[in-house]
């Protein structure tokens, strides 16, 4: 049974590629097969744990434009005990290359089918637009989306044009399309900002933010570069805590363990 | 003589809005006239100085589609001295709606012409994407385009890019684009992530960089909320003090005063 959830938020900066990395190498750590698919043309997830996307041979690109098997792209990080399937600058091209093909909008669900049994869970990073990348990332959210929102206020404007984004797609594409939860992200307890977005997200989202809070933690911000997530860069960092807990907080709300 | 500049990185997060909004505040406490013109759907520099997108009653979206003109659009904070064309949800579909016009990519470019000689710098908010928007924006940069950059490590990624974008907008559009200058911002002393992404920055743009760094400071992230750029929020903070000096630089190098 294999959960497929997309990280999704038009805003840029809020965390989108840090929650794919830092929640999937936790829920790999607990034992569980996870798959982080990289949807990004800048292939942030990518680079975030070590893969140079001008030099892989295949990417995402690959199985979106040329059909190739999803199960021929991925690349496995034994030490991590994740699976990644990069992005690379081709990718930045994709869009405009779907707008007149066939199943523009299904070609990532598709894709993703040939692989559903390997993997536990499948974390989709979203570029910040809502372009036919997002699309085709919000068709295949097989079991709903995440949306990080950074805690501060430029980050609440783009919360109503997502969650019109999202009833298109509900009503054009996607019946069941859901939203797994809210993860808020950057919360700094030195200022109101923090408060203020939480008060604005459970308007959006009722009931939807995840208790996990991530708070500011500038070792989230340091670990990219050395290609690790946040777990094995930084363990006891409290950046590495909210990840865990949010981790452990996914796993029993979706009946894990 | 009026000089339009476009803030454009298609990283999420990195200080455009925050840059053009406080840029643009002091160089109109410096008596120079100002325009920011908002190209993103989203909204926030419209929203940073207090304009409610979904009441405004013409925004960018009549400009661009509906080829009104811009000077019925704008609207003028007499307390600031700073005029906007504000963004509206309706900018959100421009992007489809503007594939199969002519001069798509000139549209924001000839609409400006009518204001030019009313100021004396336009700045020009960009989403974080390369679609359509950021092309127009690129187009009508006259005087060239100010990048910001975050002093992060995901942040790196996407300029090889941005430069290869810049690169062939001017090739076929417009021959003259030119890199005003980077500004790095959110820089943090505490790491050495900034000092690494400063070496890169000077390697990707040597001696563009501006010798004005903007600190990360939480009152920019809180002034926002106010509606009022941080020269007016927080005057004395060192957010403030790092965007006025950036608007003396600018200044002091466009040769004003
Ligand atoms: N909780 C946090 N504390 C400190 N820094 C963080 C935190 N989360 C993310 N960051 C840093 O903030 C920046 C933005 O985060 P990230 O790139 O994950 O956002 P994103 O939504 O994926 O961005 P984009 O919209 O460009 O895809 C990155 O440099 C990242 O390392
Ligand atoms: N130097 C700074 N210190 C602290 N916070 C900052 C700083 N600059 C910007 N911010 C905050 O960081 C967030 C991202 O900045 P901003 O929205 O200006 O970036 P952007 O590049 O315009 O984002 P987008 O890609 O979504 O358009 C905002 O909440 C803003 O208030
Ligand atoms: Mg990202
Ligand atoms: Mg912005």
């Amino acid at each position: 049974m294999t959960r497929i959830y997309t990280l999704v938020n038009q805003k840029g900066g809020v965390g989108k590629t840090t929650t794919a990395i830092n929640l999937g190498a936790y829920l790999a750590r607990f034992g569980q097969r996870v798959l982080i698919v990289d949807l990004d043309p800048q292939a942030n997830a990518s680079s975030s744990l070590g893969v140079d996307k001008n030099a892989v041979e295949g990417s995402i690109y690959d199985a979106l434009i040329n059909e190739m098997p999803v199960s021929t792209l991925t690349l496995h990080n034994e030490r991590l005990n994740l699976s990644i399937l990069p992005s690379s600058p081709a990718l930045a091209g994709a869009e405009v290359e779907l707008v007149n093909e066939l199943a523009r909008e299904t070609r990532l669900k598709n894709a993703l089918d040939e692989v559903r049994g390997k993997y536990d869970y499948i974390l989709i990073d979203c570029p910040p637009s809502l372009g036919l990348l997002t699309v085709n990332g919000l068709v295949a959210a097989r079991d709903g989306v995440i949306i990080p929102v950074q805690c501060e206020y430029l980050a609440l404007e783009g919360l109503g044009q997502l969650t019109e984004t999202i009833e298109r797609v509900r009503v054009a594409l996607y019946p069941d399309l859901k939203v797994r939860g809210v993860v808020l992200t950057m919360f700094d307890s030195r200022t109101n900002l923090g408060n203020d977005v939480i008060k604005e997200v459970n308007r959006h989202f009722p009931k939807q933010a995840f208790h996990s809070i991530v708070p500011r933690n500038i070792r989230l911000a340091e670990a990219p570069s050395y290609g690790l997530p946040v777990a094995a860069y930084a363990p006891s960092s409290p950046g590495a805590y909210a990840y865990e807990m949010l981790a452990r907080e996914l796993l029993r709300g979706d009946g894990v363990k």
